[in-house]
């Protein structure tokens, strides 16, 4: 997975 | 979402309205460190970017343009119009002790060499820190008003939350982000201190005052 893609959090 | 995340995430709202309210009623912004409050302007402004480019939730494009907004409202309240009563001779440190070393630090250790991705890097490594000018800020007068103090627990209170959320999310969802935990462990290794102080003192009605 690659978290740049899931900035959901604040 | 979890309760963590949105205790986190109220919390962290919390203390920016704490100490936005805490100035515009006093009208003074004496006690507060004005570069920490750039610093966390910064620290939203590169992190937020995305706002531009990706639409993640309503709840989310709030939240950001909320922090966003209220971040710039401090810094014009301390430089702007209430700029007499800043205390700038205590607000000392430097501010290219850490924003330089926090964005070589994101230009190496990042998900991807990108320039949004290496500017939300640098975010979160930089807000890590961000409290440092105003800790420091209170070691040298030795003291902080009590409404402070309120708004230092609520900002130390939201990494700490968002510690628990990030747990959760491993557990139920198999999702960790290792450049979050590590800096938001910092972050909230460097409230432990002021914590301490604040169940001590400031929760039996004393003042925060530091032993000279």
């Amino acid at each position: 997975d690659n978290p740049s893609q899931e900035k959901d959090e604040l | 979402m979890n309760i963590f995340r949105l205790t986190g995430d109220l919390s962290h709202l919390a203390a920016i309205i704490i100490l936005l309210l805490k100035i515009w009623k006093t009208r003074s912004c004496a006690g507060i460190s004005g570069k920490s409050q750039i610093l966390f302007a910064l620290v939203f402004t590169t992190r937020y970017l995305d706002l531009l480019t990706s639409f993640i939730s309503f709840y989310n494009t709030i939240m950001k343009l909320i922090y966003i907004g209220c971040a710039y409202a401090t810094v014009y309240l301390i430089y702007m119009k209430f700029k007499a009563t800043y205390d700038g001779n205590h607000d000392s440190f430097r501010l290219e002790f850490l924003v330089v070393p926090v964005g070589g630090l994101a230009c190496l250790v990042n998900h991807d060499f990108s320039f949004l991705e290496i500017l939300w890097t640098f975010s979160i490594y930089l807000e890590s820190v961000a409290i440092l000018p105003q800790l420091f800020m209170i070691s040298k007068t030795g003291e902080a008003e009590t409404i402070t103090t309120h708004y230092l627990f609520f900002l130390g209170l939201y990494r700490a939350l968002y510690l628990f959320n990030w747990i959760w999310r491993f557990y139920f969802e198999g999702f960790f982000d290792m450049i979050a935990i590590v800096a938001g462990v910092v972050q909230t290794i460097l409230y432990c201190d002021f914590f301490y102080l604040y169940v001590t003192k400031v929760l039996k009605g004393k003042k925060l005052s530091l032993p000279a």
